[in-house]
This record gives C-alpha cells, sequence and structure tokens, in this order.
C-alpha cells in the first residue's frame, strides 16, 4: 500500500 | 535509490562519527547539547519500529541499525563515561526539549499518514527530527563559540538534509505515486533552522576566523 511503498527512506 | 539520498545517508553517517571522534579523541563533550543526542536516539527508535517487520534491503537495515547504535552510543558515553561527562555544559543545556516531545507527538496524532501505531510513531519522529537540533543550536548560541568539530557535525547535519531535499525533488519527478508530502515539509523546515548556522559558519569560514555566533 502506497505508506508502506514510501518507507524506503532512512 | 538515488546519488542524492545516498550522499545524505553518508553525510548523516559522517556528521554521527565526527561526534564520536570529537568525544573520545578529546574526551569532552563540551558544545554538545546532550538533550539534542537524546532526541535523535528517540526520533531513529521510533522510526525504525518496523526494523524486523519488513526488510526492504541489506543497505536499509543496517543504516537503521548503524544510526541507533551510534545515537545511543553518543547518548550513553555522554551520560555514563566519568570523564566525558564532566565536560558536559549542563547549566548551558537547558532548553526544554520536553515540549518538542509533546509537540511533536501531539501534531503527529493530528497530522500522519494512517492512524495505526507505526504510522503516528513514524510522522512523531519525521517531527522530532526537525525540531531535535533546537537545544543544540540553543547551546551554541549560548556558549558563544563554536569550536571545530562541533561546527563540523552541524554542517554534516545540514548537508544531509539539503541532499534528501533534492534527493524528494528528484524522486519527485521520476517517480509517479512519489507522495512523501510529511517528510518534505518537515525536513524543510528542518533545513531553513539550519540555515543562519550554515550563514554563521560561512562567514566564519570566509573570515578565516574562530565561528562567532551573535550572543
Amino acid at each position: 500500500d502506497d505508506s508502506k511503498v514510501n518507507k524506503d527512506e532512512l | 535509490m538515488n546519488i542524492f539520498r545516498f550522499a545524505g545517508d553518508m553525510t548523516h553517517l559522517i556528521s554521527i562519527l565526527v561526534l564520536l571522534l570529537k568525544i573520545y579523541a578529546t574526551k569532552s563533550c563540551s558544545g554538545i547539547s546532550l538533550k539534542t543526542q537524546e532526541l535523535y536516539a528517540l526520533v531513529f527508535l521510533t522510526r525504525y519500529l518496523d526494523l524486523f517487520t519488513d526488510f526492504i534491503s541489506v543497505y536499509n537495515t543496517i543504516m537503521k541499525l548503524v544510526f541507533i547504535a551510534s545515537s545511543l552510543a553518543v547518548v550513553c558515553c555522554m551520560r555514563m563515561h566519568r570523564v566525558v561527562r564532566r565536560s558536559y555544559d549542563k547549566d548551558l543545556d537547558t532548553f526544554r526539549h520536553y515540549f518538542l516531545i509533546l509537540a511533536s507527538f501531539v501534531l503527529a496524532l493530528l497530522v500522519n499518514e494512517k492512524f495505526t501505531f507505526q504510522e503516528i510513531f513514524w510522522a512523531f519522529s519525521i517531527y522530532l527530527e526537525a525540531l531535535a537540533i533546537l537545544p543544540q543550536l540553543v547551546l551554541l548560541q549560548r556558549s558563544g563559540n563554536v569550536d571545530n568539530l562541533t561546527g563540523q557535525y552541524v554542517f554534516f547535519l545540514g548537508a544531509y538534509r539539503a541532499f534528501y531535499i533534492l534527493n524528494w525533488i528528484y524522486r519527485y519527478f521520476t517517480e509517479q505515486h512519489f507522495s512523501r508530502w510529511i517528510a518534505c515539509v518537515s525536513g524543510l523546515v528542518q533545513t531553513v533552522l539550519y540555515a543562519d548556522f550554515f550563514y554563521y559558519y560561512f562567514i566564519s569560514w570566509k573570515n578565516n576566523a574562530k565561528m562567532q555566533l551573535p550572543a
């Protein structure tokens, strides 16, 4: 889902 | 992964290594705000809750562990080490950082991507990171002069944020679904907070003088 996709940054 | 983000992560790592170097080499933590270090440790602990649940990449996991370990190492060293702790500017580092924690948490409850435990703590860590440098900047303002390593520490932290802003601009134009507006807005606020410090840092570097912040 969208919020997971955006958690690839530190 | 793009070069801006990688450069940002590396300068972030360098900033923490510079701090550890300063403390171990000089056996002193004068000019360093323990409160800022505690806030950063809290930022990493609340942001990386997904460390063991969501595997993104080896790089991502290793860097998360390094950031958590190094930020805790600085806090423990400043609190426990019998020589280092004596040089802590206790009477200068008086910023009421609990307000920063409370404000960030309230804002995270109101503004988050999803009202779930993990998302609220993620948003909390993003807001707190933007404010975490304040006790350090206030301490530098009060102590008047900035020794080289502390100045470089804040400089690398600012560079890390600046690279991340370039990373977000890059991703905005290259990825259709990219929308990290919470991190972008908070990151911009954080970079603005550094701007005045950079101004004085650049002035002192240009005049090749010891950096003096206006009292």
